[in-house]
């Protein structure tokens, strides 16, 4: 209950006009992201400890990727073998595209009934390689779609990374 | 320089093989005009420090010109085509690129967009937009949604509750919009749902505008006495994001944009963990 009442501090705290326009000063914005970052990293052990109690306590240590705005995820870029877990808040099923930041490489994607999971490997934009602060080195994202998510439902995909070949050049654009 | 297509069984996108940008949408076997560009506004510097005119800045929004000026007249086009999805990458020049998908057997397009830092070496502030242009007869009409739960209708140049005085022809018509924006006429709507709030409006028939990203140099003078600079390391922010637009008959159009909006709002909660088991002892 501690882990979700820091977010909800911050949430509250984010509905000051300010938080919410962007009419304060660069640091007290800055404090506002900080706050929401660490409401957010609590959250995480939420997670984990629901998850423990669904699926044995072996379940590992659940991670945000939160760089996904600049395409990068430590775990998905670091680790050969991980678990990616989806959980659907809608009262209705969805199908979702799921998008990770990898290297390229050729993966095995296994899905909750152990069936392999058709994926594809997908070139990330070029001005993504341009931002100042981006230390990721995934070129590429894993994109495959998660049918048919259940209501209120939890699915998971185990990924491995099998081989590393040599990356294909970058496209060239089609009428530079 | 031939045309460029992409299409998932759905929907088909047409792009101008020269200009490089989004040209036609095509469902159910008819073609409609969709373009989509970027553009900025250049904002009010203010003058006197403010003494009088004001300054586009965190609280105002004030363009010097009710035109905005284009960000790019010839664009790369890089083509990705695979069973799960259809993407085209345009770069629009170093600090602004768009990726255009659609997802095998979806309705809809996804436009992420990545803008910044946004360039300021002539000393002018820039407040980007997203400009999409249908043929949609909207009739000086638009709904924003309020706070996603029902859509407000908005009148161009118009109050619903007082006479305006139209100072600002482009401001006045921007509106808050916290998930999602339309236009429609008898048989068509074209709908964006956003990933966050932005700030919208429908300044010609037709046409939807978003504001995608600001980047301005002089203190509006409402308080905060700072510009809107966000320049971390000496350079300006970078923001990416997401616009889904379907574009509909009028009767279907509101299921479309019930369902994508909540869809969107609320995605699955994705979250990674490391392993050291096989995938059959995972399973």
């Amino acid at each position: 209950n501690e882990h979700v009442q820091m977010l909800a501090i911050a949430v509250a705290q984010s509905q000051h006009h300010d938080a919410i326009t962007g009419t304060e000063k660069q640091h007290v914005s800055d404090d506002y992201a900080l706050y929401l970052d660490e409401g957010i990293g609590e959250t995480q052990k939420v997670l984990t400890a629901a998850y423990r109690k669904w699926f044995g306590k072996e379940f590992p240590e659940q991670q945000y990727c939160k760089m996904l705005n600049i395409s990068e995820c430590d775990v998905s870029e670091n680790n050969s073998k991980f678990v990616i877990t989806l959980y659907n808040p809608l009262s209705r099923a969805v199908t979702t595209p799921v998008r990770i930041p990898v290297k390229y490489a050729d993966y095995k994607v296994t899905g909750p009934n152990g069936a392999n999971v058709p994926y594809e490997l997908v070139f990330l934009p070029g001005q993504i390689f341009r931002l100042g602060g981006r230390t990721s080195n995934a070129t590429h994202e894993l994109v495959f779609i998660a049918s048919e998510v259940s209501p209120l439902g939890l699915v998971n995909y185990h990924v491995e990374r099998i081989n590393e070949p040599e990356p294909p050049p970058r496209p060239t654009p089609h009428n530079s | 320089t031939e045309e460029v297509t992409i299409e998932n069984g759905k929907l088909k996108i047409g792009f101008n093989g020269t200009s490089g940008l989004v040209q036609w949408i095509e469902q159910n076997g008819t073609r409609h005009q969709l373009q989509q560009n970027f553009f900025f506004y250049e904002s009010m510097k203010g003058y006197n420090f403010n003494a009088d005119n004001r300054a586009s800045g965190a609280y105002i929004f004030r363009p010097t010109k009710n035109q905005p000026t284009v960000i790019s007249e010839k664009i790369n086009l890089t083509i990705y085509r695979g069973k799960n999805v259809h993407e085209v990458h345009q770069s629009f020049s170093s600090w602004l690129s768009q990726v255009v998908r659609i997802y095998d057997q979806q309705e809809s397009i996804e436009f992420e967009w990545l803008v910044g830092p946004i360039p300021i070496m002539e000393w002018i502030g820039k407040e980007v937009i997203t400009k999409y242009t249908t043929k949609i007869a909207s009739n000086g009409t638009f709904y924003t949604d309020s706070n996603g739960r029902r859509w407000m209708k908005r009148k161009r140049n118009q109050r619903s509750s007082w006479n305006l005085t139209l100072t600002e022809p482009v401001a006045s018509n921007y509106y808050p919009i916290t998930s999602s924006i339309a236009i429609r006429d008898a048989i068509h709507q074209a709908t964006i749902i956003t990933d966050r709030p932005q700030g919208g409006t429908s300044i010609e028939d037709g046409t939807l505008e978003l504001m995608l990203h600001r980047r301005l140099l002089y203190d509006d003078s409402q308080g905060v006495s700072e510009p809107l600079d966000e320049n971390q390391y000496g350079e300006g922010m970078v923001t990416r994001g997401k616009h889904i637009l379907h574009f509909n008959e009028l009767d279907k159009a509101a299921k479309a944009h019930r369902l994508s909006a909540l869809h969107t709002a609320m995605q699955p909660v994705v979250t990674l963990a490391p392993t050291h088991m096989e995938s059959n002892e995972w399973v």
